[in-house]
């Protein structure tokens, strides 16, 4: 008999063992959670997301995703955990009960699938998904500069042996395009919310321009808020602001699309990083890592919902 | 599964944008051989480098001829690795 009681939320899992975990979670929780498959990979793995929705027509939602960057592994594992956690604490805890009596969450757990059973299979330290092109030796586009606001501006490379190879086209790579169209389809969007690890930062537009945006005020006071809630938990100190100003320019990122699609609450994290194991963060770090990143996604839903445009 | 036997990653200190410029010129001399963790991005962050147990000699001698403070940040990648993958088979057989 299988079930999610027997998971290990704080170990590491295969693309699998996820995908498994996310069958019987969906199950079990079925008045809560569904599953929507909305693509494929470009090895044709199913792209899966989470619904979590307490019921009604075209509400508004939310939408958060980890581990584009397949090597970012405590991002899925956090992922997971959050999704356990809304489940847990629908019952107990108003704020969420608030938010999804009028909201629905939706949670993409592993939005990079052939790149993550790459890093379990052959390279541990793989971060592109895994598409290739003919008469191109080298594999895998980076999902975070192949969205089309900003495409092949600053921050991104023409070379396909890059790290931060942007793929041909905007928009190319199936994994980004099976996002694009669901939330375009959907519509009623809120908030966007994507996860990656390691720098301690919580960051919004945008990443292709030093320009502020124009919400820039208020993305500013939610992220220092957002990051208070997270250091309140276990003490860890995160640094916020823009991303062009706080990391570095990168165009063709999720959050930048989020924000000039009309998703204003755009946000990117950068989850721990102790100065020791870079993206190899011992697996004991997970659910404290989930536990501080759950209370700065609390903040940023709770201000969602208290903020409709 | 590809080794990484030997592989640092060095985190290094850089005081201005001529140093991160320097930083900047070694990822596009080796786009293969250095993988950065985290980017070449302004003074007050550090960067964090990947560097093959190969080119380690090399990589090492452009940082200190170019007076570029760095720590090593992990001393073997596949050590962690090993632990990692040890802790997985654990918590599946538990």
């Amino acid at each position: 008999e299988r079930s999610t009681n027997s998971f290990s939320y704080s170990s590491y899992h295969t693309l699998d063992e996820i995908y498994s975990w996310i069958d019987n979670f969906v199950a079990e929780h079925s008045n809560l959670v569904s599953k929507i498959h909305i693509g494929k990979s470009f090895e044709n793995r199913s792209i899966l997301v989470l619904k979590f929705s307490t019921g009604g027509p075209n509400r508004t939602a939310i939408w958060i995703d980890t581990g584009i960057h397949s090597r970012e592994w405590i991002t899925h594992a956090t992922g997971i955990w959050i999704s356990q956690e809304i489940v847990n604490a629908y019952d107990k805890d108003h704020v969420l009960k608030k938010v999804l009596n009028t909201m629905d969450i939706f949670i993409e757990i592993v939005t990079n699938p052939d790149g993550f059973a790459f890093t379990h299979s052959m390279n541990r330290l793989w971060r592109k998904n895994k598409s290739s092109q003919p008469g191109i030796v080298c594999i895998g586009v980076d999902l975070n500069r192949n969205w089309k606001t900003g495409f092949g501006g600053n921050g991104s490379n023409k070379n396909p042996c890059s790290e931060t190879y942007r793929g041909p086209a905007p928009e190319s790579e199936p994994e980004v395009a099976a996002i694009v169209d669901f939330i375009t389809g959907h519509g009623n969007f809120k908030a966007m919310i994507s996860i990656h690890s390691y720098s301690q930062m919580v960051m919004y537009p945008y990443g292709h321009s030093l320009e502020p945006v124009p919400n820039h005020e208020e993305l500013f006071n939610l992220a220092k808020d957002a990051v208070q809630a997270l250091y309140q938990v276990h003490g860890i100190q995160y640094i916020y602001g823009s991303i062009s100003t706080t990391l570095y320019s990168a165009s063709g990122i999720t959050v930048d699309w989020a924000y000039d699609s009309g998703i204003k609450y755009a946000f990117s994290f950068e989850l721990r990083d102790t100065g020791q194991y870079g993206f190899l963060l011992p697996a004991s770090q997970i659910v404290p890592t989930a536990e501080e990143t759950w209370m700065a996604l609390r903040t940023i839903m709770t201000h969602t919902l208290n903020h409709p445009y | 599964q590809v080794n990484f036997t030997g592989d640092q990653v060095l985190r290094i200190l850089a005081k201005n944008e001529k140093q991160l410029s320097l930083l900047r010129d070694l990822e596009s001399q080796k786009p293969q051989k250095v993988d950065f963790w985290r980017g070449p991005a302004r003074p007050s962050l550090p960067v964090d480098m990947r560097v093959s147990f190969s080119e380690l000699p090399s990589v090492k001698l452009y940082l200190k001829s170019h007076g570029l403070a760095y720590r090593v940040m992990i001393k073997d990648i596949q050590v962690l690795l090993d632990e990692e993958r040890d802790a997985m088979a654990k918590s599946r057989r538990l």
